[in-house]
């Protein structure tokens, strides 16, 4: 997180708002519900409250404006530039200004009011933008759902303000998963036509061979309907498709694109109801098998019939010996098997029935 | 030979985008300095965002460029 040069912020815990116009996109009450929600994620985790004024002049001043609209500082139509705030202080300190010529939405078909104020009020508030992609502050603009506010946003307004001494028992999202953790483990790994995609928390890393460096990206910015967190998910060339396990739900990818009539449940694969989330899954396109993990199991699904082989369940420590009973991903590459327990990566061979090699988790990120 | 336009487009957008939100400083084109400039800005821009810190317009780096944001500046006043 950063703060404004001189770490500007208000010298009282009591301030005000006032909304000067609505934009046409929404409903009245539900532009006053968006600003009340995103001044309210601020107040969760600091001592500072919003009082709402309808005359005269507020600490901070909300408007919608197209163009330039006053302050010189000009929008610029459609997309891009979607609103601007400046650091507390007298005059134009604090205020919010936001872009009329975007599709203000309450949802996620265009540009949420809601996560676009919550952010813009931060800076009426003092902080600067984040580098943490996870981070509400961060400058980029993303859909996501839950509590907004990341450890890395409250650290930061606690910095200014101090904590809220009557706690409201949010949990900020934690950090960014941090890529060369020596203990990071993962949640999902699966290819995508020649990338790979690594699932941890609510973000993903994006592998591309030509690309030195993954990229980190919010799993709710690419795909927004999906859940926050992958269990599971495997690449099936032949159909040109991904699969992506979520609890009892799967989603089929094509491209970055998901498949229509999807998400899907899990049960529908022949997997018995009682199993309720998967821990991982691989598609081994030799033998045109994906094989399903869930606790210390797994089941053969046979893609070509589209059912389950019999003879499963079986185990995992009898049948994969070397890796343990349990694990969290795995991924099929270059004739391997790559299973991830923890911060532990297992290259396995599938036709010696061995463990290869051990490696640690974060190999899969060039660490 | 002038640039293709496409090139040309991506220049003034990363120039663009580079002055309002990384205060680089307004020059004129092809100096030196104004070259040198640029490129450091660049890095600032590619170090904050975490990508590949190569000074150059890449790719990825247009693409960060051409994202939904908010207009306050990443770095400065």
């Amino acid at each position: 997180y950063t703060h404004f040069p001189r770490k500007l912020k208000w010298n009282t815990n009591k301030l005000t708002f006032r909304i000067l116009d609505y934009t046409p996109d929404l409903q009245k009450s539900d532009v006053d519900k968006a600003i009340r929600k995103a001044l309210n994620l601020w107040a969760a985790v600091t001592p500072l409250t919003f009082k709402k004024l309808h005359t005269g002049t507020a600490d901070i001043m909300i408007s919608f404006g197209s163009g330039e609209h006053g302050d010189y500082n000009p929008f610029d139509g459609p997309n891009n530039l979607l609103a601007h705030a400046y650091p507390p202080g007298q005059g134009i300190g604090g205020d919010v200004h936001f872009d009329e010529d975007e599709n203000w939405t309450k949802d996620s078909t265009a540009y949420n009011l809601f996560i676009v104020a919550a952010h813009e009020l931060g800076h009426a508030l003092g902080m600067g933008h984040s580098t943490d992609a996870g981070a509400l502050m961060y400058p980029t603009y993303s859909y996501r759902t839950g509590f907004l506010l990341s450890e890395d946003d409250v650290k930061g307004i606690q910095e200014l303000y101090g904590p809220n001494p009557n706690p409201t028992g949010v949990t900020p999202s934690p950090d960014s998963p941090k890529q060369c953790d020596p203990m990071l483990s993962i949640d999902a790994v699966t290819g995508l036509r020649g990338e790979t995609m690594v699932f941890k928390d609510r973000f993903y890393w994006r592998l591309h061979p030509q690309m030195p460096e993954p990229d980190q990206i919010l799993i709710k910015s690419t795909w927004p309907s999906l859940r926050n967190k992958v269990d599971a998910a495997y690449e099936n060339p032949e159909k040109d498709q991904v699969i992506i396990f979520s609890g009892i739900r799967m989603w089929a990818l094509n491209g970055y694109d998901i498949v229509e009539g999807y998400p899907k449940y899990i049960h529908k694969l022949g997997l018995p109801k009682k199993i309720r989330k998967l821990d991982a899954a691989v598609h081994i396109s030799d033998t045109g098998k994906t094989l399903l993990f869930t606790d210390e199991e797994y089941w053969s699904y046979d893609e070509a019939t589209g059912r389950m082989d019999s003879g499963y369940p079986r185990s995992i420590e009898k049948d994969f010996p070397g890796i343990g009973d349990k694990i969290d991903a795995a991924v099929y590459q270059y004739g391997f098997l790559y299973f991830f327990r923890d911060n532990l990566r297992y290259e396995y061979s599938y036709t010696h029935k061995k463990v290869w090699r051990v490696l640690p988790t974060n190999s899969i990120l060039n660490c | 030979l002038p640039l293709p336009a496409d090139d040309t487009d991506t220049w003034l957008l990363a120039e663009k985008y580079l002055r309002r939100f990384y205060g680089l400083p307004v020059g004129l084109q092809g100096s030196r300095k104004a070259a040198g400039d640029f490129q450091k800005t660049i890095k600032q821009m590619q170090r904050f965002f975490k990508l590949k810190v190569t000074g150059s317009l890449n790719e990825e780096t247009v693409e960060v460029m051409k994202q939904a944001r908010c207009g306050v500046p990443d770095v400065g006043e």
